[in-house]
C-alpha cells in the first residue's frame, strides 16, 4: 500500500512547497500515475532490440535486470527478447549469491548482462532492496554479479 | 548557457533548488535539490526533478537517473519513495524514515517525473497531455538533460548512467539513442553516458507478450485450456488484439488468477 502513502505525502502544501513543487497551480491533484497520459499514449516502438544493437555499437554497458515474481513483464519475457539479440557468451549461465543466499541468476554476454533477482516483483527494490543494492554496485563496478 | 541563461544564473537558479528538509525527514548528511526545467518554452513544458546527491564525496560518484514507466508514472513516486531512493514514506504520509539499501550510497540519485503530465511535470498546453509519446518524451528528456547540466555544470562529463523499469524499458534506451547521437554532433559532448540498467523492462511486443503468457502458464497461475485459448487465438505479432484474444486473456485475468497483485505473485495485495 506504500503508493497510497506518497499520495498523501506528496499532496501536503507543505511538502510541495520545500520540494518547490507545483508552482503554477497544476490544476490536478499530484498522483502516483496519470489515467490520461496511459489511456491517449500515442506512439509506441514496436521494438528496443534494434536501439539495444546501436547502443553495444556505441560502447555502452547494457544491463538487464528482472523480478522472478512479476507477472506484468516477466523474467520470460525478458528471457525471450534477449534469446533473440542472437549475443555470443561470456559468461555461461549461474546462480548469484547475496548475503550468503541465491540472489538470482546471471549470464553474461558480448554486450550485455542478464541478472535475475530471486524473489522480487516488478519493483525490484521495493521487493528485495539488499540484492537490488548488491546487483547497482556490481552494476556500477562493470563486474560481474559474485559467484559466493 | 546552452539553456540561453548566463553561469551566474544558472548557480542562482541551482541554490534556488536546494532543499533544506522535506517535512517530518530524519537528519541526513547528503544535498539535495529539487524544482522545474523547461523542456520547451513555447508550449510551456516543464519537467520537475528530485536530485538526492551521493552520501558521502557525492563529487566523485556517479550521477544515475531512474525513470519509472505507466506510461505516465511517477519516478518520485516509485523509485524515490518505494525503490531506490534514500527515504521511504511512513504509513498515512505522516513522514519519512531512511532506506538502508538506497542507491545513493553509491551514485548520485536524479529522479525525473516525465513525460510533462507525469505527477509535478506539466505543460500549458492542455491538450498535450492527450498527444504524449515516445518520441516527444526522449526528445523532453534530452532537452531536459541539456538544460539541466547547465544549472549543475558539477555534473557535466560525470560519469552518467540511466536506470529505471516497466515501460521506462523504452524510455532509458530511447533516452540513451538520442544522447549517443547529440554527442555525435556536438564538437563538445558534455554527457558521459557509459550505460544502461532496466528491470521487467517492456522490451519487444512480440517476445514480451509470448514470454508473459508462458510465464503465466509454467507459474500454474492459468489452466492448460485457457493457455491453449490464448495461443490459439491471440496474434502478437500484430499491434491490434482480437476480441476472441482479449477474452481469453480476460478470462484469465479475471476468472483464474484470483484476488493477486500481479505485480509481485507471492504476496498480499493492498486491501
Amino acid at each position: 500500500c506504500t503508493e497510497t502513502y506518497a499520495e498523501k505525502y506528496y499532496n501536503r502544501m507543505e511538502v510541495q512547497k520545500a520540494m518547490h513543487a507545483n508552482t503554477t497551480g497544476i490544476p490536478y491533484r499530484w498522483t502516483a500515475c496519470s489515467d490520461v497520459l496511459i489511456k491517449t499514449w500515442q506512439d509506441s516502438e514496436l521494438s528496443m532490440l534494434p536501439i539495444y544493437k546501436m547502443l553495444m555499437k556505441a560502447g555502452l554497458r547494457i544491463w538487464v535486470f528482472s523480478g522472478d515474481t512479476d507477472s506484468v513483464v516477466p523474467v520470460t519475457a525478458t528471457r525471450f527478447v534477449i534469446s533473440h539479440l542472437g549475443l555470443k557468451t561470456k559468461i555461461r549461465w549461474y546462480p548469484w549469491y547475496s548475503a550468503g543466499q541465491v540472489g538470482g541468476w546471471s549470464e553474461v554476454y558480448e554486450g550485455l548482462t542478464f541478472a535475475s533477482v530471486r524473489g522480487a516483483g516488478h519493483e525490484v527494490p521495493l521487493f528485495q532492496p539488499r540484492r537490488a543494492f548488491r546487483m547497482f554496485q556490481a552494476f556500477l563496478a562493470g563486474e560481474p554479479l559474485p559467484k559466493s | 548557457a546552452a539553456a540561453g541563461a548566463g553561469v551566474e544564473e544558472c548557480e542562482e537558479r541551482a541554490r534556488n533548488d536546494r532543499v533544506e528538509a522535506l517535512p517530518g525527514q530524519p537528519p541526513v548528511a547528503f544535498a539535495q535539490y529539487s524544482g522545474y526545467v523547461t523542456v520547451n518554452e513555447e508550449r510551456g513544458r516543464a519537467l520537475f526533478y528530485w536530485l538526492t546527491e551521493a552520501a558521502g564525496d557525492a563529487a566523485r560518484k556517479p550521477l544515475v537517473l531512474w525513470l519509472n514507466g505507466g506510461p505516465g508514472c511517477s519516478s518520485v513516486a516509485y523509485g524515490a519513495s518505494e525503490e531506490i531512493g534514500p527515504f521511504r514514506i511512513k504509513p498515512n504520509g505522516t513522514g519519512l524514515f531512511l532506506n538502508k539499501y538506497s542507491w545513493n550510497r553509491e551514485a548520485n540519485l536524479l529522479f525525473l517525473e516525465s513525460p510533462a503530465g507525469v505527477g509535478f511535470s506539466y505543460t500549458n498546453t492542455t491538450s498535450e497531455l492527450k498527444t504524449s509519446g515516445d518520441e516527444r518524451t526522449a526528445q523532453d528528456a534530452l532537452q531536459f538533460l541539456i538544460n539541466w547540466m547547465s544549472r549543475f555544470p558539477q555534473y557535466r562529463h560525470r560519469d552518467f548512467y540511466i536506470a529505471g523499469e516497466s515501460y521506462a524499458g523504452h524510455y532509458v534506451p530511447q533516452l540513451a539513442r538520442k544522447i549517443v547521437e547529440y554527442n555525435k554532433a556536438s564538437s563538445y559532448p558534455f554527457i558521459n553516458l557509459k550505460g544502461i540498467l532496466v528491470g521487467n523492462a517492456v522490451t519487444d511486443n512480440y517476445y514480451d507478450n509470448i514470454g508473459t503468457v508462458t510465464y503465466w502458464w509454467t507459474h500454474a497461475m492459468i489452466s492448460d485450456h485457457t493457455y491453449k485459448a490464448i495461443l490459439k487465438s491471440c496474434n502478437f505479432t500484430s499491434a491490434n488484439v482480437s476480441r476472441a484474444c482479449s477474452r481469453a486473456m480476460n478470462y484469465a485475468m479475471n476468472h483464474e488468477f484470483g484476488d493477486i497483485d500481479q505485480y509481485s505473485i507471492y504476496t498480499p495485495s493492498c486491501a
